[in-house]
């Protein structure tokens, strides 16, 4: 693995969303992760719609809130293609589901992987460079303080409450860190980003995560 | 300058500012709590942001609703080395 990767300078990684007050973070994780595969599989950076997966996945609550894991289910099931961010908007609220015709285009999940990582975040990072960009569920009570740097403390594992999206890792310094994408806007953290210690599974990060097929 | 950097619309004396400004002193004292366990340059910042103005419970019931799924353990080739 190299020391370092980080899938934003591959120019495959989306800009920093806000869900604002929509308890929507599950649909953007999901989202975010297809959007990087997509460019990744040579198609140009798109925007998908987050909006569609809120309205539509079923087995979610809307702004109410989720889990990537059913997101990634439900579009792997029903072959859903989620279309452009700009033919469906975000709202931050939950709405009824528009439904587009199967000769419509867009971007289907054939499959997923979901893992518990703990104990193995080396073999996550192979996951990481080896699939994209993944899906993962934190505990992020302490975020709500968050300013900057490398979190290695204040962070428990098996109490996920909030899905984010794992773009990168750096070992290169003093302490190793992943590189993770956030959905509350740029203005907070690093314009958006997270750094999350590697190693103990801090904030519970290599709990639950996903990568994606399409 | 809080209300000011983060567009908040509240008068100063309302029941609504009151209970921020609680809030915000609760977020102040988190603050000097988090920042205590490591001041290496690297280590984690907290301090004021777009949610000091948040209890805890309304920030967990906004933005802290992601619904756990368990998933199986890794089972793949180990990178050791």
């Amino acid at each position: 693995l190299p020391a370092k990767f980080d899938w934003r300078q591959k120019a495959v990684v989306a800009p920093v969303q806000n869900q604002q007050a929509c308890g929507s973070c599950w649909a953007f994780s999901v989202v975010g992760a297809m959007q990087s595969v997509h460019a990744i599989e040579g198609s140009k950076l798109e925007q998908l719609s987050v909006q569609q997966v809120l309205d539509c996945s079923y087995k979610n609550k809307g702004c109410s809130g989720g889990s990537p894991l059913w997101a990634l289910d439900w579009l792997k099931q029903t072959g859903v293609k989620l279309v452009p961010q700009s033919e469906y908007p975000y709202k931050a609220k939950t709405g009824i589901c528009h439904f587009f015709s199967q000769s419509h285009g867009g971007v289907a999940v054939t499959n997923f992987t979901a893992h518990d990582f703990s104990g193995q975040e080396e073999a996550m990072m192979g996951q990481l460079v080896e699939r994209g960009p993944l899906t993962a569920i934190v505990d992020a009570v302490s975020w709500q303080d968050y300013l900057g740097g490398i979190i290695q403390h204040h962070c428990s594992s098996q109490w996920s409450n909030h899905a984010i999206l794992v773009v990168g890792y750096d070992t290169t310094g003093d302490i190793p860190y992943w590189i993770v994408q956030n959905s509350w806007g740029t203005t907070w953290g690093n314009e958006g980003y997270v750094y999350i210690k590697i190693g103990g599974n801090v904030c519970g990060i290599a709990d639950s995560v996903a990568a994606v097929f399409l | 300058s809080f209300r000011k950097q983060f567009h908040r619309l509240y008068e100063i004396g309302s029941e609504e500012s009151d209970r921020r400004h609680r809030y915000f002193q609760d977020a102040t004292k988190r603050h000097a709590y988090l920042n205590s366990f490591s001041a290496a340059p690297q280590s984690a910042r907290y301090g004021i942001n777009q949610f000091s103005d948040l209890s805890q419970e309304e920030f967990r019931d906004l933005y802290l609703q992601a619904q756990t799924s368990r998933a199986p353990c890794f089972s793949g080739p180990k990178t050791v080395g």
